[in-house]
Protein backbone atom coordinates (compact mmCIF):
# COMPACT_ATOMS: atom_id res chain seq x y z
CA UNK A 1 0.00 0.00 0.00
CA UNK A 2 1.53 3.70 -0.46
CA UNK A 3 3.02 5.89 2.08
CA UNK A 4 1.28 8.95 2.80
CA UNK A 5 3.84 11.60 4.16
CA UNK A 6 3.39 15.19 5.12
CA UNK A 7 6.02 17.45 4.76
CA UNK A 8 5.14 20.25 7.55
CA UNK A 9 6.67 22.68 9.79
CA UNK A 10 4.48 25.70 10.90
CA UNK A 11 8.08 27.72 10.62
CA UNK A 12 8.31 29.66 7.08
CA UNK A 13 10.77 29.20 4.57
CA UNK A 14 12.58 26.20 5.88
CA UNK A 15 12.64 24.06 2.47
CA UNK A 16 9.40 21.94 3.10
CA UNK A 17 8.52 22.50 -0.81
CA UNK A 18 12.37 22.19 -1.66
CA UNK A 19 12.31 19.03 -0.31
CA UNK A 20 8.72 18.00 -1.33
CA UNK A 21 9.75 18.84 -5.01
CA UNK A 22 13.22 17.39 -5.21
CA UNK A 23 12.91 14.41 -2.96
CA UNK A 24 9.91 13.04 -4.58
CA UNK A 25 11.53 13.55 -7.79
CA UNK A 26 14.59 11.46 -6.66
CA UNK A 27 12.31 8.86 -5.71
CA UNK A 28 11.06 8.95 -8.80
CA UNK A 29 14.26 8.95 -10.81
CA UNK A 30 14.87 5.77 -8.72
CA UNK A 31 12.06 3.95 -10.18
CA UNK A 32 9.38 4.51 -7.76
CA UNK A 33 5.71 5.68 -8.26
CA UNK A 34 5.36 9.18 -6.07
CA UNK A 35 2.13 11.37 -6.29
CA UNK A 36 3.12 14.69 -4.49
CA UNK A 37 -0.16 16.95 -3.20
CA UNK A 38 0.32 20.35 -3.13
CA UNK A 39 -1.45 21.62 0.06
CA UNK A 40 -0.30 24.98 -0.21
CA UNK A 41 -2.22 27.74 -1.42
CA UNK A 42 0.83 29.40 -2.35
CA UNK A 43 0.86 26.77 -4.73
CA UNK A 44 4.95 26.78 -4.84
CA UNK A 45 5.03 22.98 -5.56
CA UNK A 46 2.64 23.36 -8.50
CA UNK A 47 5.33 25.78 -10.07
CA UNK A 48 8.34 24.04 -9.13
CA UNK A 49 7.06 21.24 -11.25
CA UNK A 50 6.12 23.90 -14.10
CA UNK A 51 2.36 23.07 -13.31
CA UNK A 52 -0.13 25.47 -14.09
CA UNK A 53 -2.20 26.50 -11.02
CA UNK A 54 -5.96 25.84 -12.87
CA UNK A 55 -9.60 26.36 -11.07
CA UNK A 56 -11.43 23.23 -9.22
CA UNK A 57 -8.13 21.51 -10.43
CA UNK A 58 -6.29 20.99 -7.02
CA UNK A 59 -7.27 19.29 -3.66
CA UNK A 60 -9.67 21.81 -2.44
CA UNK A 61 -12.85 20.33 -4.63
CA UNK A 62 -11.77 17.24 -3.30
CA UNK A 63 -12.13 18.17 0.63
CA UNK A 64 -15.30 19.94 -0.11
CA UNK A 65 -16.39 16.37 -1.66
CA UNK A 66 -17.31 17.66 -4.80
CA UNK A 67 -14.53 15.39 -6.75
CA UNK A 68 -12.11 12.09 -6.15
CA UNK A 69 -8.81 12.46 -5.90
CA UNK A 70 -8.29 10.15 -9.00
CA UNK A 71 -10.12 13.58 -11.16
CA UNK A 72 -7.34 15.70 -9.58
CA UNK A 73 -4.22 13.68 -10.45
CA UNK A 74 -1.37 15.33 -13.26
CA UNK A 75 1.03 14.11 -14.80
CA UNK A 76 4.85 15.67 -14.77
CA UNK A 77 7.50 15.78 -16.53
CA UNK A 78 9.11 13.54 -14.74
CA UNK A 79 8.15 9.65 -15.54
CA UNK A 80 6.82 7.88 -11.94
CA UNK A 81 5.83 11.78 -10.46
CA UNK A 82 2.35 12.44 -10.66
CA UNK A 83 1.26 15.47 -8.99
CA UNK A 84 -1.94 17.31 -7.80
CA UNK A 85 -1.54 20.82 -8.19
CA UNK A 86 -2.65 23.85 -5.69
CA UNK A 87 -5.00 26.47 -6.76
CA UNK A 88 -5.28 29.84 -4.79
CA UNK A 89 -9.21 29.56 -3.38
CA UNK A 90 -7.63 26.98 -1.20
CA UNK A 91 -6.52 29.69 1.15
CA UNK A 92 -10.42 30.10 1.33
CA UNK A 93 -10.93 26.90 1.62
CA UNK A 94 -10.25 26.49 5.10
CA UNK A 95 -12.92 28.43 6.16
CA UNK A 96 -15.59 26.65 3.79
CA UNK A 97 -13.88 23.32 4.57
CA UNK A 98 -14.62 24.03 8.75
CA UNK A 99 -18.50 24.09 7.80
CA UNK A 100 -18.75 20.24 7.03
CA UNK A 101 -18.63 17.16 9.66
CA UNK A 102 -15.35 15.60 10.86
CA UNK A 103 -13.40 18.49 8.51
CA UNK A 104 -10.21 17.37 9.81
CA UNK A 105 -10.66 13.96 8.03
CA UNK A 106 -11.67 14.93 4.87
CA UNK A 107 -8.32 14.28 3.15
CA UNK A 108 -7.75 11.09 5.37
CA UNK A 109 -11.39 10.12 3.84
CA UNK A 110 -10.38 11.16 0.41
CA UNK A 111 -7.18 9.52 0.69
CA UNK A 112 -8.25 6.24 1.28
CA UNK A 113 -9.17 4.37 -1.48
CA UNK A 114 -5.61 5.53 -3.07
CA UNK A 115 -3.93 3.67 -0.55
CA UNK A 116 -5.73 0.37 -0.98
CA UNK A 117 -4.30 0.45 -4.60
CA UNK A 118 -0.31 -0.20 -5.45
CA UNK A 119 -0.58 2.71 -7.94
CA UNK A 120 2.16 4.99 -5.25
CA UNK A 121 4.57 3.82 -3.77
CA UNK A 122 4.57 7.13 -1.89
CA UNK A 123 2.53 10.28 -1.46
CA UNK A 124 4.16 13.30 -0.61
CA UNK A 125 1.61 16.55 1.08
CA UNK A 126 2.88 19.63 0.83
CA UNK A 127 1.66 21.76 3.97
CA UNK A 128 1.45 25.52 4.15
CA UNK A 129 3.40 27.67 6.95
CA UNK A 130 0.70 26.90 9.82
CA UNK A 131 -1.18 24.56 12.06
CA UNK A 132 -4.57 25.58 10.66
CA UNK A 133 -7.28 23.38 8.81
CA UNK A 134 -5.16 22.42 6.07
CA UNK A 135 -2.07 21.22 7.83
CA UNK A 136 -4.09 19.20 10.28
CA UNK A 137 -5.97 17.80 7.58
CA UNK A 138 -2.63 16.56 5.86
CA UNK A 139 -1.52 15.26 9.49
CA UNK A 140 -4.23 13.03 9.95
CA UNK A 141 -4.17 11.95 6.68
CA UNK A 142 -0.36 10.87 7.00
CA UNK A 143 1.71 7.59 8.29
CA UNK A 144 4.58 10.10 8.96
CA UNK A 145 6.01 13.44 8.66
CA UNK A 146 9.01 14.70 7.19
CA UNK A 147 9.98 17.73 8.76
CA UNK A 148 12.69 20.05 7.06
CA UNK A 149 14.61 22.55 9.70
CA UNK A 150 16.41 25.32 8.22
CA UNK A 151 19.93 25.81 10.53
CA UNK A 152 18.48 29.05 12.38
CA UNK A 153 17.69 29.43 15.82
CA UNK A 154 14.08 30.50 15.09
CA UNK A 155 13.00 27.16 13.63
CA UNK A 156 14.96 25.52 16.45
CA UNK A 157 12.51 27.13 18.48
CA UNK A 158 9.61 26.23 16.71
CA UNK A 159 10.67 22.44 16.37
CA UNK A 160 9.00 21.18 19.79
CA UNK A 161 5.79 22.50 19.05
CA UNK A 162 5.20 20.81 15.73
CA UNK A 163 7.19 17.74 17.46
CA UNK A 164 4.13 18.36 20.44
CA UNK A 165 1.11 18.38 17.66
CA UNK A 166 2.28 15.00 16.44
CA UNK A 167 2.56 13.66 19.65
CA UNK A 168 -1.53 15.19 20.42
CA UNK A 169 -2.81 13.85 17.12
CA UNK A 170 -1.10 10.29 18.34
CA UNK A 171 -2.38 9.92 21.09
CA UNK A 172 -5.48 11.59 21.14
CA UNK A 173 -6.39 8.80 18.86
CA UNK A 174 -7.56 11.50 16.10
CA UNK A 175 -4.27 9.75 13.98
CA UNK A 176 -2.67 6.49 16.18
CA UNK A 177 -0.12 5.40 13.55
CA UNK A 178 1.08 9.15 13.02
CA UNK A 179 5.04 9.59 14.05
CA UNK A 180 7.91 11.58 12.97
CA UNK A 181 9.77 9.69 10.32
CA UNK A 182 12.56 12.60 9.91
CA UNK A 183 14.13 15.82 10.90
CA UNK A 184 15.92 16.91 7.74
CA UNK A 185 18.57 19.85 8.39
CA UNK A 186 18.72 22.28 5.26
CA UNK A 187 20.38 25.28 4.07
CA UNK A 188 23.23 24.04 5.96
CA UNK A 189 26.25 26.26 5.56
CA UNK A 190 29.14 24.74 7.51
CA UNK A 191 31.57 28.19 7.23
CA UNK A 192 28.66 29.69 9.91
CA UNK A 193 28.94 28.78 13.57
CA UNK A 194 25.51 29.32 14.05
CA UNK A 195 24.36 25.95 11.66
CA UNK A 196 26.83 23.88 13.10
CA UNK A 197 24.88 25.29 17.06
CA UNK A 198 21.45 23.89 15.35
CA UNK A 199 22.84 20.80 14.25
CA UNK A 200 24.44 20.04 17.23
CA UNK A 201 20.90 20.39 19.32
CA UNK A 202 19.09 18.76 16.90
CA UNK A 203 21.37 15.95 17.16
CA UNK A 204 21.48 16.13 21.03
CA UNK A 205 17.71 16.29 21.16
CA UNK A 206 16.34 13.76 18.30
CA UNK A 207 19.23 11.63 17.58
CA UNK A 208 17.57 9.19 16.08
CA UNK A 209 15.41 11.30 14.13
CA UNK A 210 17.57 13.28 12.24
CA UNK A 211 18.18 12.37 9.23
CA UNK A 212 22.39 12.02 8.42
CA UNK A 213 22.08 14.23 5.02
CA UNK A 214 22.45 17.94 5.32
CA UNK A 215 21.12 19.60 2.62
CA UNK A 216 23.75 22.52 2.04
CA UNK A 217 22.43 26.07 0.93
CA UNK A 218 23.41 26.76 -2.35
CA UNK A 219 21.65 29.18 -4.89
CA UNK A 220 20.96 25.84 -7.62
CA UNK A 221 17.95 25.31 -5.26
CA UNK A 222 16.22 28.81 -5.72
CA UNK A 223 17.18 29.02 -9.48
CA UNK A 224 15.76 25.61 -10.29
CA UNK A 225 11.81 26.48 -9.22
CA UNK A 226 11.56 29.29 -11.77
CA UNK A 227 12.56 26.90 -14.43
CA UNK A 228 9.71 24.69 -13.35
CA UNK A 229 11.97 21.61 -13.03
CA UNK A 230 13.29 19.92 -9.70
CA UNK A 231 16.91 20.46 -9.31
CA UNK A 232 18.10 16.90 -10.51
CA UNK A 233 17.45 18.68 -13.72
CA UNK A 234 18.09 21.90 -13.58
CA UNK A 235 21.90 20.95 -12.11
CA UNK A 236 21.95 17.52 -12.42
CA UNK A 237 25.50 17.73 -11.39
CA UNK A 238 25.88 19.74 -8.86
CA UNK A 239 25.58 19.54 -4.89
CA UNK A 240 22.01 20.50 -4.31
CA UNK A 241 21.26 17.09 -6.67
CA UNK A 242 23.76 15.04 -5.11
CA UNK A 243 22.26 15.82 -1.68
CA UNK A 244 18.90 14.87 -2.74
CA UNK A 245 19.82 11.70 -4.07
CA UNK A 246 21.33 10.74 -1.14
CA UNK A 247 18.54 11.99 1.16
CA UNK A 248 16.09 9.49 -1.26
CA UNK A 249 18.72 6.84 -0.75
CA UNK A 250 18.54 7.46 3.14
CA UNK A 251 14.73 7.65 2.87
CA UNK A 252 13.92 4.50 1.32
CA UNK A 253 16.29 2.44 3.84
CA UNK A 254 14.11 3.85 6.78
CA UNK A 255 11.32 2.61 4.92
CA UNK A 256 12.66 -0.67 4.16
CA UNK A 257 13.21 -0.18 0.18
CA UNK A 258 16.77 -0.17 -1.28
CA UNK B 1 -1.60 60.06 16.40
CA UNK B 2 0.43 57.02 15.86
CA UNK B 3 0.66 55.51 12.40
CA UNK B 4 -0.06 51.32 12.81
CA UNK B 5 1.99 49.28 10.51
CA UNK B 6 1.74 45.47 9.43
CA UNK B 7 4.84 43.93 8.58
CA UNK B 8 3.17 40.90 6.59
CA UNK B 9 3.89 38.37 3.88
CA UNK B 10 2.09 35.24 3.10
CA UNK B 11 5.40 33.65 2.27
CA UNK B 12 7.14 31.88 5.34
CA UNK B 13 10.79 32.97 6.00
CA UNK B 14 11.23 36.30 3.93
CA UNK B 15 12.47 38.18 7.16
CA UNK B 16 8.99 39.94 8.62
CA UNK B 17 10.20 39.20 12.29
CA UNK B 18 13.73 40.06 11.83
CA UNK B 19 12.30 43.57 9.89
CA UNK B 20 9.94 44.19 12.59
CA UNK B 21 12.22 43.76 15.60
CA UNK B 22 15.51 45.51 13.91
CA UNK B 23 13.64 48.67 12.34
CA UNK B 24 11.33 48.94 15.74
CA UNK B 25 14.55 48.95 17.37
CA UNK B 26 16.34 51.47 15.15
CA UNK B 27 13.70 54.33 15.35
CA UNK B 28 13.38 53.72 19.16
CA UNK B 29 17.16 54.34 18.51
CA UNK B 30 16.64 57.55 16.68
CA UNK B 31 14.27 58.69 19.63
CA UNK B 32 10.80 57.76 18.42
CA UNK B 33 8.39 55.84 20.59
CA UNK B 34 7.58 53.13 19.13
CA UNK B 35 5.46 49.38 19.93
CA UNK B 36 5.72 46.29 18.61
CA UNK B 37 3.26 43.38 18.91
CA UNK B 38 3.46 39.96 17.92
CA UNK B 39 0.27 38.47 16.14
CA UNK B 40 2.23 35.65 15.39
CA UNK B 41 1.76 32.50 17.48
CA UNK B 42 5.14 31.21 16.61
CA UNK B 43 6.23 34.51 18.78
CA UNK B 44 9.70 35.03 17.61
CA UNK B 45 9.77 38.36 17.48
CA UNK B 46 8.83 37.95 21.53
CA UNK B 47 12.11 35.62 21.85
CA UNK B 48 13.68 38.47 19.40
CA UNK B 49 13.31 40.98 22.13
CA UNK B 50 14.43 38.77 24.77
CA UNK B 51 10.36 38.49 26.67
CA UNK B 52 8.83 35.29 27.79
CA UNK B 53 5.86 33.89 26.81
CA UNK B 54 3.30 33.72 29.19
CA UNK B 55 -0.40 32.66 29.23
CA UNK B 56 -3.05 35.22 29.37
CA UNK B 57 -0.28 38.19 28.47
CA UNK B 58 -0.31 37.95 24.45
CA UNK B 59 -2.87 39.62 22.26
CA UNK B 60 -5.04 36.40 22.08
CA UNK B 61 -7.38 38.26 25.27
CA UNK B 62 -7.18 41.54 23.86
CA UNK B 63 -9.00 39.94 20.22
CA UNK B 64 -11.49 37.91 22.71
CA UNK B 65 -12.03 41.32 24.31
CA UNK B 66 -11.18 40.33 27.46
CA UNK B 67 -8.14 42.60 28.12
CA UNK B 68 -7.34 45.78 26.53
CA UNK B 69 -4.05 46.44 25.03
CA UNK B 70 -2.82 48.79 27.61
CA UNK B 71 -3.10 45.97 30.30
CA UNK B 72 -0.42 44.07 27.51
CA UNK B 73 1.97 46.47 26.81
CA UNK B 74 5.54 45.27 28.66
CA UNK B 75 8.89 47.30 28.18
CA UNK B 76 12.27 46.02 26.31
CA UNK B 77 15.47 46.37 27.29
CA UNK B 78 15.45 49.00 24.52
CA UNK B 79 14.28 52.52 25.91
CA UNK B 80 11.68 54.02 23.35
CA UNK B 81 10.84 50.39 22.39
CA UNK B 82 7.37 48.48 24.10
CA UNK B 83 5.98 45.12 23.19
CA UNK B 84 3.04 43.18 23.03
CA UNK B 85 4.01 39.15 23.27
CA UNK B 86 2.84 36.49 21.83
CA UNK B 87 2.04 33.07 23.36
CA UNK B 88 1.25 29.45 21.88
CA UNK B 89 -2.40 29.54 22.23
CA UNK B 90 -2.67 32.12 19.75
CA UNK B 91 -3.03 29.64 17.21
CA UNK B 92 -6.01 28.57 19.12
CA UNK B 93 -7.57 31.83 18.65
CA UNK B 94 -8.15 31.91 15.16
CA UNK B 95 -10.68 29.20 15.92
CA UNK B 96 -12.28 30.99 18.89
CA UNK B 97 -12.29 34.53 17.75
CA UNK B 98 -14.24 33.90 14.18
CA UNK B 99 -16.82 32.83 16.86
CA UNK B 100 -17.64 36.46 17.34
CA UNK B 101 -19.02 39.44 15.76
CA UNK B 102 -16.93 41.59 12.96
CA UNK B 103 -14.12 39.32 14.33
CA UNK B 104 -12.07 40.51 11.39
CA UNK B 105 -12.30 44.34 13.25
CA UNK B 106 -11.17 43.47 16.57
CA UNK B 107 -7.33 44.43 16.17
CA UNK B 108 -8.67 47.41 14.96
CA UNK B 109 -11.27 48.23 17.43
CA UNK B 110 -8.71 47.43 20.53
CA UNK B 111 -6.06 49.55 19.10
CA UNK B 112 -8.42 52.77 18.52
CA UNK B 113 -7.87 54.28 22.13
CA UNK B 114 -4.20 53.83 21.77
CA UNK B 115 -3.89 55.45 18.14
CA UNK B 116 -6.06 58.61 19.82
CA UNK B 117 -3.35 59.42 22.68
CA UNK B 118 0.28 60.40 21.60
CA UNK B 119 2.34 57.87 23.31
CA UNK B 120 3.65 55.95 20.42
CA UNK B 121 4.85 57.50 16.67
CA UNK B 122 4.70 53.51 15.21
CA UNK B 123 2.70 50.73 16.24
CA UNK B 124 4.03 47.84 14.25
CA UNK B 125 2.21 44.42 13.54
CA UNK B 126 3.98 41.20 13.00
CA UNK B 127 2.34 39.03 11.45
CA UNK B 128 2.44 34.72 10.87
CA UNK B 129 2.96 33.37 7.34
CA UNK B 130 -0.53 32.81 6.06
CA UNK B 131 -3.61 35.07 5.13
CA UNK B 132 -5.80 34.08 7.90
CA UNK B 133 -7.67 35.60 10.78
CA UNK B 134 -4.64 36.81 12.73
CA UNK B 135 -2.87 38.73 9.43
CA UNK B 136 -6.48 40.21 8.17
CA UNK B 137 -7.14 41.29 11.58
CA UNK B 138 -3.77 43.26 11.44
CA UNK B 139 -4.62 44.10 7.98
CA UNK B 140 -7.78 45.75 8.96
CA UNK B 141 -5.94 47.66 12.03
CA UNK B 142 -3.46 49.13 10.03
CA UNK B 143 -2.62 52.17 8.22
CA UNK B 144 -0.34 50.53 5.73
CA UNK B 145 1.57 47.53 5.17
CA UNK B 146 5.95 47.06 4.98
CA UNK B 147 6.03 43.75 2.84
CA UNK B 148 9.45 42.09 3.07
CA UNK B 149 10.49 40.06 0.49
CA UNK B 150 12.93 37.56 0.08
CA UNK B 151 15.26 37.93 -3.05
CA UNK B 152 13.99 34.17 -4.13
CA UNK B 153 11.59 33.10 -7.13
CA UNK B 154 8.81 31.69 -4.71
CA UNK B 155 8.77 34.66 -2.85
CA UNK B 156 8.65 36.98 -5.98
CA UNK B 157 5.52 34.56 -6.89
CA UNK B 158 3.34 35.13 -3.88
CA UNK B 159 3.98 39.11 -3.61
CA UNK B 160 1.19 39.96 -6.47
CA UNK B 161 -1.48 37.80 -3.89
CA UNK B 162 -0.68 39.83 -0.91
CA UNK B 163 -1.22 43.24 -2.91
CA UNK B 164 -4.51 42.30 -4.21
CA UNK B 165 -5.45 41.70 -1.01
CA UNK B 166 -4.55 44.62 0.18
CA UNK B 167 -6.14 46.09 -2.46
CA UNK B 168 -9.56 44.35 -2.10
CA UNK B 169 -9.50 45.34 1.98
CA UNK B 170 -9.28 48.94 0.48
CA UNK B 171 -11.66 48.89 -2.06
CA UNK B 172 -14.26 46.74 0.18
CA UNK B 173 -13.92 49.59 2.30
CA UNK B 174 -13.27 46.81 5.34
CA UNK B 175 -10.25 49.30 5.39
CA UNK B 176 -10.22 51.90 2.96
CA UNK B 177 -6.72 54.07 3.91
CA UNK B 178 -4.60 50.50 3.89
CA UNK B 179 -1.95 50.86 1.31
CA UNK B 180 1.33 49.01 0.76
CA UNK B 181 3.53 51.39 1.98
CA UNK B 182 7.03 49.44 0.91
CA UNK B 183 8.70 46.48 -0.36
CA UNK B 184 11.95 45.70 1.08
CA UNK B 185 14.16 43.14 -0.15
CA UNK B 186 15.87 41.06 2.35
CA UNK B 187 18.79 38.64 2.58
CA UNK B 188 20.29 40.19 -0.37
CA UNK B 189 23.55 38.12 -1.47
CA UNK B 190 24.78 40.47 -4.30
CA UNK B 191 27.03 37.72 -5.68
CA UNK B 192 24.00 35.52 -7.20
CA UNK B 193 22.46 36.38 -10.72
CA UNK B 194 18.95 35.57 -9.34
CA UNK B 195 18.69 38.11 -6.36
CA UNK B 196 20.08 40.49 -9.12
CA UNK B 197 16.93 39.40 -11.21
CA UNK B 198 14.25 39.72 -8.38
CA UNK B 199 15.13 43.05 -7.47
CA UNK B 200 15.38 43.83 -10.73
CA UNK B 201 11.67 42.30 -11.32
CA UNK B 202 10.40 43.97 -8.53
CA UNK B 203 11.85 47.54 -9.31
CA UNK B 204 10.13 46.79 -12.99
CA UNK B 205 6.64 46.49 -11.44
CA UNK B 206 6.69 48.58 -8.31
CA UNK B 207 9.39 50.99 -8.67
CA UNK B 208 7.65 53.35 -6.11
CA UNK B 209 7.61 51.05 -3.31
CA UNK B 210 10.57 49.59 -3.37
CA UNK B 211 12.93 50.87 -0.20
CA UNK B 212 16.15 51.87 -1.78
CA UNK B 213 17.76 49.72 1.16
CA UNK B 214 18.55 46.33 0.47
CA UNK B 215 19.10 44.00 3.87
CA UNK B 216 22.04 41.86 2.69
CA UNK B 217 22.51 38.21 3.99
CA UNK B 218 23.94 37.56 6.42
CA UNK B 219 24.67 35.41 9.48
CA UNK B 220 24.39 38.45 12.33
CA UNK B 221 20.70 38.52 12.10
CA UNK B 222 20.54 34.34 12.28
CA UNK B 223 22.30 34.72 15.44
CA UNK B 224 21.02 38.00 17.10
CA UNK B 225 17.73 36.37 18.08
CA UNK B 226 19.37 33.92 20.23
CA UNK B 227 20.87 36.76 22.35
CA UNK B 228 17.00 38.13 22.86
CA UNK B 229 18.58 41.33 21.07
CA UNK B 230 18.21 43.23 17.81
CA UNK B 231 21.36 42.97 15.68
CA UNK B 232 22.19 46.65 16.88
CA UNK B 233 22.99 45.30 20.22
CA UNK B 234 24.45 42.14 18.86
CA UNK B 235 27.10 43.57 16.32
CA UNK B 236 26.26 47.31 16.21
CA UNK B 237 28.77 47.93 13.66
CA UNK B 238 27.84 45.10 11.58
CA UNK B 239 26.58 45.41 8.12
CA UNK B 240 23.03 44.09 8.97
CA UNK B 241 22.81 47.31 11.67
CA UNK B 242 24.25 49.74 9.11
CA UNK B 243 21.22 48.54 6.72
CA UNK B 244 18.43 48.23 9.26
CA UNK B 245 19.77 52.29 10.51
CA UNK B 246 19.45 53.20 6.67
CA UNK B 247 16.09 51.34 6.70
CA UNK B 248 14.95 53.64 9.35
CA UNK B 249 16.08 56.70 7.86
CA UNK B 250 14.83 55.87 4.65
CA UNK B 251 11.26 54.98 6.29
CA UNK B 252 11.13 58.23 8.66
CA UNK B 253 11.47 60.06 5.59
CA UNK B 254 8.56 58.10 4.01
CA UNK B 255 6.71 59.38 6.67
CA UNK B 256 7.73 62.64 6.82
CA UNK B 257 9.91 62.63 10.00
CA UNK B 258 13.65 63.34 9.52
N1 LIG C 1 19.27 24.40 0.51
C1 LIG C 1 18.87 25.56 -0.01
N2 LIG C 1 19.77 26.45 -0.43
C2 LIG C 1 19.40 27.66 -0.92
N3 LIG C 1 18.13 28.04 -1.07
C3 LIG C 1 17.17 27.19 -0.70
C4 LIG C 1 17.47 25.90 -0.16
N4 LIG C 1 16.30 25.27 0.11
C5 LIG C 1 15.31 26.13 -0.24
N5 LIG C 1 15.83 27.27 -0.74
C6 LIG C 1 15.11 28.47 -1.16
O1 LIG C 1 14.67 29.10 0.05
C7 LIG C 1 13.33 29.53 -0.08
C8 LIG C 1 12.48 28.82 0.97
O2 LIG C 1 12.35 27.45 0.65
P1 LIG C 1 10.90 26.79 0.46
O3 LIG C 1 10.00 27.72 -0.25
O4 LIG C 1 11.10 25.44 -0.09
O5 LIG C 1 10.49 26.71 2.00
P2 LIG C 1 9.03 26.38 2.57
O6 LIG C 1 9.24 25.86 3.93
O7 LIG C 1 8.31 25.54 1.61
O8 LIG C 1 8.39 27.84 2.63
P3 LIG C 1 6.86 28.14 3.08
O9 LIG C 1 6.90 28.10 4.57
O10 LIG C 1 6.59 29.52 2.54
O11 LIG C 1 6.00 27.09 2.46
C9 LIG C 1 12.91 29.24 -1.50
O12 LIG C 1 13.05 30.40 -2.26
C10 LIG C 1 13.88 28.15 -1.96
O13 LIG C 1 14.14 28.24 -3.33
N1 LIG D 1 19.22 39.33 5.98
C1 LIG D 1 19.31 38.15 6.59
N2 LIG D 1 20.46 37.44 6.48
C2 LIG D 1 20.56 36.20 7.05
N3 LIG D 1 19.59 35.62 7.76
C3 LIG D 1 18.44 36.28 7.90
C4 LIG D 1 18.22 37.57 7.34
N4 LIG D 1 16.97 37.97 7.66
C5 LIG D 1 16.42 36.98 8.38
N5 LIG D 1 17.31 35.96 8.54
C6 LIG D 1 17.08 34.66 9.20
O1 LIG D 1 16.25 33.91 8.31
C7 LIG D 1 15.21 33.26 9.02
C8 LIG D 1 13.87 33.78 8.52
O2 LIG D 1 13.67 35.11 8.91
P1 LIG D 1 12.38 35.53 9.77
O3 LIG D 1 12.07 34.49 10.78
O4 LIG D 1 12.57 36.92 10.23
O5 LIG D 1 11.29 35.49 8.61
P2 LIG D 1 9.70 35.54 8.77
O6 LIG D 1 9.17 36.04 7.51
O7 LIG D 1 9.36 36.28 10.01
O8 LIG D 1 9.37 33.98 8.97
P3 LIG D 1 7.88 33.40 9.26
O9 LIG D 1 7.23 33.39 7.91
O10 LIG D 1 8.13 32.01 9.80
O11 LIG D 1 7.25 34.32 10.24
C9 LIG D 1 15.44 33.56 10.49
O12 LIG D 1 16.12 32.47 11.05
C10 LIG D 1 16.32 34.80 10.49
O13 LIG D 1 17.19 34.82 11.60
MG1 LIG E 1 6.37 25.81 0.83
MG1 LIG F 1 8.08 35.72 11.57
Amino acid sequence: PSRVIAIANQKGGVGKTTTAVNLAACLADKGLQVLLVDVDPQANATSGLGLVKREMCSIYPVLLGEKTIRQQVVSTSLPGLDAIPAELDLAGAEVDIARGEQYLHRLREALADLRKDLQYDFVFLDCPPSLGILTVNALVAADAVLIPLQCEYYALEGLSVMVGLVQRLRAGATNPDLHVEGILMTMYDRRTNLAQQVVHEVRRHFPALLYDTLIPRTVRLGEAPSHGVPVTRYDPRGIAAQAYRQLAAEFMVRHGLS
